[in-house]
Formats: C-alpha cells, sequence, structure tokens
C-alpha cells in the first residue's frame, strides 16, 4: 500500500507539473518568437479542466447570446497551455466589429490585479460561444483573431457551442488560430464534419481557409480530480435527472427546420441540373460530399442526439417507474 | 437519510436512558421520547429489555403508547383513547407528524379533505401551516402544495419503524427491483451485440458493394 | 438494523417515481416524435 501510495503521489506530482510557471522560459520564448517564420508553428491546445468548466459555464449561462471572454496561460514548445479563463462584461459578439473594445479597461485592470495577486501567467488568447451554430471563426471573428496575433501574440481563438454540448453530451470545442494576410495555406487533411446552418454557410465558406484548428487535449491537478469527483458526488442526480429531449427543444427543432430549408435548396439544384440530359462523358464530375450527403449526415446526426436522448428516458422510466411496491 | 443521521443520536440516548432505569421511571422515559421534536422512530426502544419488561405491570400501557408511536396514527389513538394514558399536546403534535408519513406511504398524492379528517384539523390554512411548520421544516416530508387541486403531493416521506410482516413486502419489492434492472442490463447488452453485428454486416456488404462496381468498371474499361 | 429497513422503506415508496396519465401521454408523444424523426432520416438516407 506504501508503494501505491508513492505511486500515485508521484503520477499526481506529474500531472501536477503541468502548473508550474518558469518565468524565464517564458521569456525566452517571446524574445524567439518562433511562430513569426511557421503560420503553423502551433498545433496543440491543452486546456485544464478549470478553465475548461470556466468557459462552458459561462457560454451556457449566455442563452442564446454569443459571450466573451479571455484565457490565460503559457506556451511550451509547439502547445499553447491554457491554465484559467475569464469572463469578460460584453455580449452579441458577432453583432458587431468590436465587442471587445467594450472591454479594454477591465481586461488591464483584471491582468494587473492578477498580477499582484500573484498569478504570472500571461492572457493567450479569448474564447466565444456560437450557441447552436457550431464552432468555427466568422468573419469577424477572423479579422479579430489577425489583429490579436499582430499584436498579441501568441494568442488563441476557441469556440464554444454550448447548445450542442448538451445536445450532444460533450463539449462542442475548437481552438483556431489565423494564417497572416495574404498566406496561402498548403491543403489541409479533411477536418471533423460539422453541420452548419443555413443562414451561416456563406460566412463559414468564405473564410474557413484563412485559419486552422489545432488539436485540443484536456489536464486536470490532482485536486482538481478530488474536487470534481466532489462535484460528481453532489450533482449526479441532477445530471441523471435531466435530459436532452426536454432542454433542447428549440435547438432541434431549428435544426430540423434548417434540415428542411437545406433538402428544398438541394432539390431545387437537382431539378435545375441538365444532368440527365448529357452524355455520359460530359457529365460533370459529382464532388465527393454533395450537397445531398452532407443533409443526410445531418440528419443522421440529428436521429442519433434524439435517440440517445429517448434510450435514456426510456431506461429511466423502466428502472424506476415499472416496479411497484 | 438526514433524518435518520439526524435521530441517531437521540435514539441511542433515549435506549441508554431506557436500559438503565426500570419500574415508573421508564414511564417518564417513554413520555420524553414520544414528545422529543426531533424523534419519529421507536423500534430500538421498543426493543429495550426493561421496556419489554414492562408487559403485564401497572405501566404495559405506555408499552401500548410506544407501540401507537411506532406504527399508529392519529385516528387509532382516536378509536382507543379509551384504554390509552392522555397525551399531551407535544405528543399529538409528533402522533399527527407521524400518521401523515403513513398516509404517504399509500399514495403520494394526498387530498386536503383526507388530510383534514385524519389529522383533526379544521381549516385548510391550519392544515398547511401543520405541513409546513412541523413537517416540511422538520424534515420528515418534502413535497409541494397544490392549492387549486387541494392536494399535497409527496416527493419524500421518511420511513417509520417496520409493522410486523411489511419486510417480506419489502423484499418482494426489492427482489423485482432486482430482477427489472438485470433484465434492463441484459437486454442493453444484447442490442450492443445486435449494433455491432448489425454494422459489421453493413460494412461487409459496402465493401462487397464496392468490389463489385471496381469489378464492373475494370470489364467496361 | 432498524434505521437502514427504514430508509430502504422510505425509499421504496418512492416507486414508481412518476405514475399519471399526463406523463405517460407526454412520454409517448416524445417517443413518437423521436421514431418519426428516424422515419424521416432513414428516408433520407435511402
Amino acid at each position: 500500500s506504501s508503494s501505491s501510495t508513492a505511486q500515485a503521489q508521484a503520477a499526481a506530482i506529474d500531472t501536477d507539473s503541468i502548473y508550474y510557471y518558469d518565468e524565464s522560459t517564458q521569456t525566452k520564448s517571446q524574445q524567439d518568437k518562433p511562430w513569426v517564420n511557421d503560420p503553423h508553428y502551433f498545433k496543440r491546445v491543452k486546456i485544464s479542466a478549470l478553465a475548461l468548466l470556466k468557459m462552458v459555464v459561462h457560454a451556457r449561462s449566455g442563452g442564446t447570446i454569443e459571450i466573451m471572454g479571455l484565457m490565460q496561460g503559457k506556451t511550451e514548445g509547439d502547445s499553447i497551455i491554457v491554465m484559467d479563463a475569464f469572463a469578460l462584461p460584453v455580449e452579441g459578439t458577432e453583432t458587431r466589429v468590436n465587442a471587445q473594445a467594450d472591454a479594454y479597461e477591465y481586461m488591464v485592470d483584471y491582468s494587473q490585479t492578477n498580477r499582484q495577486a500573484g498569478r504570472l501567467e500571461n492572457v493567450v488568447g479569448w474564447y466565444h460561444s456560437h450557441p447552436g451554430y457550431g464552432c468555427w471563426l466568422s468573419g469577424i471573428d477572423v479579422s479579430t483573431q489577425m489583429l490579436n496575433q499582430q499584436f498579441q501574440e501568441p494568442f488563441l481563438a476557441v469556440v464554444i457551442d454550448p447548445t450542442r454540448t448538451v445536445s450532444a453530451g460533450k463539449v462542442e470545442i475548437g481552438a483556431f488560430r489565423t494564417y497572416p494576410q495574404g498566406y496561402k495555406p498548403p491543403d489541409e487533411p479533411v477536418s471533423e464534419y460539422q453541420t452548419i446552418p443555413l443562414n451561416k454557410i456563406e460566412d463559414f465558406g468564405v473564410h474557413c481557409k484563412q485559419y486552422y484548428s489545432l488539436d485540443v487535449t484536456y489536464f486536470k491537478s490532482s485536486l482538481d480530480s478530488h474536487l470534481l469527483d466532489l462535484l460528481w458526488n453532489k450533482y449526479w442526480v441532477n445530471t441523471l435527472s435531466s435530459s436532452p429531449l426536454l432542454g433542447n427543444r428549440d435547438y432541434v427543432a431549428g435544426q430540423i427546420s434548417d434540415l428542411a430549408e437545406k433538402l428544398e435548396q438541394a432539390e431545387t439544384q437537382l431539378h435545375s441540373r441538365m444532368g440527365s440530359f448529357l452524355m455520359p462523358q460530359h457529365r460533370k464530375k459529382e464532388p465527393e460530399d454533395s450537397q445531398l450527403s452532407k443533409i443526410t449526415r445531418d440528419s443522421s446526426k440529428i436521429t442519433v442526439e434524439q435517440v440517445h436522448g429517448l434510450m435514456s428516458q426510456v431506461i429511466k422510466d423502466i428502472l424506476f417507474n415499472s416496479v411497484h411496491p | 437519510m438526514d433524518i435518520e443521521q439526524k435521530q441517531a443520536e437521540f435514539i441511542d440516548y433515549f435506549v441508554k436512558q431506557a436500559e438503565n432505569q426500570k419500574g415508573s421511571s421508564l414511564v417518564n422515559v417513554i413520555v420524553e421520547a414520544t414528545s422529543h421534536p426531533s424523534l419519529f422512530a421507536f423500534s430500538e426502544i421498543l426493543s429495550v429489555p426493561s421496556i419489554i419488561q414492562l408487559q403485564g405491570t401497572e405501566f404495559s400501557v405506555y408499552i401500548d403508547v410506544l407501540r401507537l408511536f411506532a406504527h399508529g396514527t392519529w385516528s387509532d389513538y382516536k378509536s382507543n383513547a379509551g384504554s390509552l394514558p392522555p397525551l399531551v399536546p407535544s405528543q399529538v403534535r409528533k402522533l399527527k407528524q407521524l400518521s401523515l408519513l403513513t398516509l404517504a406511504e399509500v399514495d403520494k398524492v394526498l387530498p386536503y379533505d383526507l388530510l383534514m379528517v385524519e389529522l383533526d384539523v379544521s381549516n385548510v390554512r391550519e392544515l398547511e401551516d401543520f405541513l409546513i411548520n412541523e413537517c416540511m421544516y422538520s424534515g420528515i416530508v418534502r413535497g409541494k402544495l397544490d392549492q387549486l387541486r387541494r392536494c399535497f403531493e409527496v416527493q419524500f416521506a421518511a420511513g417509520r419503524d417496520l409493522r410486523p410482516g411489511q419486510l417480506g413486502s419489502m423484499i418482494q419489492t426489492l427482489s423485482a427491483w432486482l430482477s427489472t434492472s438485470d433484465n434492463l442490463l441484459v437486454s442493453i447488452q444484447d442490442k450492443i451485440k445486435w449494433a455491432d453485428t448489425r454494422s459489421e454486416l453493413d460494412k461487409k456488404h459496402q465493401k462487397e458493394i464496392e468490389d463489385r462496381v471496381e469489378e464492373v468498371k475494370k470489364t467496361l474499361n | 438494523d432498524n434505521s437502514l429497513l427504514r430508509q430502504v422503506s422510505s425509499l421504496l415508496r418512492r416507486l414508481p417515481a412518476i405514475e399519471s396519465g399526463k406523463f405517460q401521454d407526454d412520454f409517448l408523444m416524445e417517443y413518437n416524435d423521436t421514431l418519426l424523426i428516424t422515419y424521416l432520416a432513414m428516408i433520407t438516407n435511402c
């Protein structure tokens, strides 16, 4: 038992060592600026459990309104490590060009107070939410991030979708960095497919080549593990009692309505094409991912989420409602 | 669970008191226990040898009182009031609280009319005051008062002492619950196996189709 | 253990958790809606 305790302690020290902030290493990294010559330099993001929790709770608290905040942390080679996050007193980040401007004074005050309190990490990025429409950067987001990367490197953009988080049962999060103006990125491997609503698809498509996504991983300290266990002990009843079927009704209705519009659009396209009258050699090659196949994938995704919700309801009904004393 | 933790030390206290007393002094212990505002369980006290020895003595009526508080209701007391000693107001309040727990055992939705009859309460205001102040605040019951439908929806009620013969039905219910859960687990595992098998068959089928398409393309070329 | 028996008795009294006509109606409606979505998704797949 003593050797297992020692092993556990060693594992805890290994996990907790990431929390150590080395001022000299960070200063050297700031001086060397390895990201200047390689737009693709940062490839990974490590987010602490605490920062993730705070960001997701903040995003969820905004409801259908976009919220925004900053992240504090450090860099380690080609990874950006996010240790903590704090909310900014702004809302509706997609509705104006520079929503951050309202919070400059707050940001400066907060950073100064943090330093005084002994928190040495700098601001390494910003996060905002896209309630219900996926994790990607809009035109406004891309221009904001480009500006940040010009003057505040290293800087990261994180997008969280709180509505899809509830629907899917896992955190919908994306971390992005933009390319410099005029840079032509090499052909990227296809990123994970996500549903984009029809009213946002243009904004998504125009700017999707101007940024790349980073791999996101998470870490937690030994104290975090203990606290999360306690939190689970307190809230497991609420977690099991809730149902995405009931809580996310509006979102699902919106998704189905969006799907219907996309189907109409696809049908119009198919009818207007002269494909059936052309000879096979004149027929244009079908793109790999036709609109109809995307729609099919979207409908499958919606259905799978609904079926998951129904399964949990049925299981709870059998377990707790079918037994009579 | 909270109510059990709260009354555990009082049960221990009164059991020790009962063990150390004899004869007439036990009567005071019984009266004190049945008047205590935070004690709703009396099986442990009932099983103390010195209490059992009161049977057949001049104080045996107090064992009946203790049994009444362990298993009975206010209506039971009223119908046997002649053979039982008079109760002090705190005992009356306690017995009414315990009567509510008995009613909640049978039905989760308790109409105000039934409660007013069973608890000897003359109006709705008095009933609601009793339910809120004496029952909900003491933690023995949790629920919702529906004034429109004039009923009390019980979400949680503390358990009373078990009556003889109740254990059998409890074991039956637990067994039924266990077999339901086991069957559910088995069916979930079956469904997982079925889904895996279907997925394998679909992949195989898709591969066969693709191979055939390639074959036909080669033949055409 | 009388305390444990009382707790078990209290727990068993809570079953079934919900038993009402309205709940059954809502539950079955939810069930039907999900089955309908599944059916529509299958048609879209085809």
